[in-house]
């Protein structure tokens, strides 16, 4: 495996740290950012999500807006509802005051997935494996780091199950700290390493340093699975070739 | 050393960070309760990085005036069922000799 990667030079990561507010929805985040990852991966397009359309609509089966979820849950959503359009479309509010929009989708981009795995679990070598793969959305004991600044974090963890969700966007070794996983955060680019964080990697538990192992998730796209052009934008597409056809054929 | 600081000192760092972090306290007395908040913040970010041994920093942001509960309760949201992780994929496991 290789020694280093880091996604965000891979062109995988939207360039922009995106800030959830005061607002428990670092799992919409951190899954609109896995699926921007596999979406660029195998589409060679980086496209930014919408975090809001996921507070606004996928509600109840494991995600609650801003009182919190979990991006296994938003994967499942979004094959469910056939895709997830952009943030430009559905922007950020960080509130769960609206309902959810019907979004015309037949005239907006959005981007579809097909499912979604879990990376065999307390394993750091096999979420290595999957982080030199795809970003790898996973969820950490997160309460003791909100003034983190800088360095590779290794404790106190606030407990063993992970109370934050977040993307592993790279792995790496720092010369005086060690091995490293390369986080990304949802609160700001004043937050952390311009919003990263380097957390401990090859922590001596299974669970990895602050739950990292417990439960990392990621999803899964076919590079055939088409998603810029929406069913029905496609059959008038369609329609417009026969014309074209029937008319020079006349 | 730093974490000796006069209130008089810690009170004008304080006064910056609101400046910086464009915060503004509308109800009465808030502004000192969060000064306290602020203060033994402070205290826990100079004590970790006075250690020599620190494999990281901790600094002043966007948080510095919020008790532990209130980060918590804010800025985290992280939920997990044993259920989510039903579906193991055998696709990363890593291998011994792997490539």
């Amino acid at each position: 495996l290789p020694d280093e990667v880091d996604w965000r030079e891979g062109g995988a990561v939207v360039p922009r740290v995106k800030k959830q507010g005061d607002c428990g929805s670092c799992w919409a985040f951190a899954a609109t950012a896995a699926v921007e990852g596999i979406n660029q991966i195998t589409t060679g397009e980086l496209i930014s999500l919408s975090e809001q359309e996921l507070i606004d609509c996928d509600r109840g089966n494991g995600n609650f807006g801003c009182v919190g979820g979990g991006a296994v849950w938003a994967f499942e959503f979004i094959v469910r509802n056939g895709g997830i359009v952009t943030d430009e479309v559905y922007p950020y509010v960080g509130n769960t005051s609206a309902a959810c929009k019907a979004i015309e989708m037949p005239t907006t981009r959005f981007v579809t997935i097909d499912g979604h795995e879990v990376v065999p679990e307390k394993d750091e070598m096999s979420l290595m494996k999957a982080v030199a793969h795809q970003p790898v959305s996973v969820m950490i004991s997160a309460a003791n780091m909100s003034d983190y600044t800088s360095g590779v974090y290794k404790g106190p963890c606030s407990n063993l199950w992970g109370d934050h969700n977040v993307l592993i966007v790279g792995y790496g070794t720092s010369s005086e700290e060690g091995d490293y996983w390369l986080i990304r955060n949802s609160w700001g680019p004043e937050w952390g390493e311009g919003g990263y964080l380097r957390l401990q990697r090859n922590f001596h538990e299974s669970t990895g340093k602050c739950a990292v192992a417990v439960a990392p998730v990621y999803p899964i796209k076919s590079s055939s699975s088409s998603n810029l052009l929406s069913p029905s934008v496609f059959k008038l597409l369609l329609l417009f070739v026969f014309k074209l056809v029937s008319l020079t054929l006349l | 050393t730093k974490s000796q600081r006069n209130e008089a000192e810690v009170q004008k760092m304080y006064e910056q960070w609101i400046v910086e972090n464009g915060k503004n306290y509308n109800g009465l007395g808030e502004k000192e309760r969060r000064f306290k908040v602020f203060k033994d913040n402070l205290k826990r970010i100079e004590e970790h990085n006075s250690d020599p041994n620190r494999s990281y920093e901790r600094g002043l942001n966007q948080f510095s005036d919020l008790t532990a509960d209130e980060f918590r309760a804010n800025y985290l949201g992280g939920k997990m069922e044993g259920t989510s992780v039903s579906d193991v994929a055998e696709r990363y496991r890593y291998m011994e000799g792997d490539i």
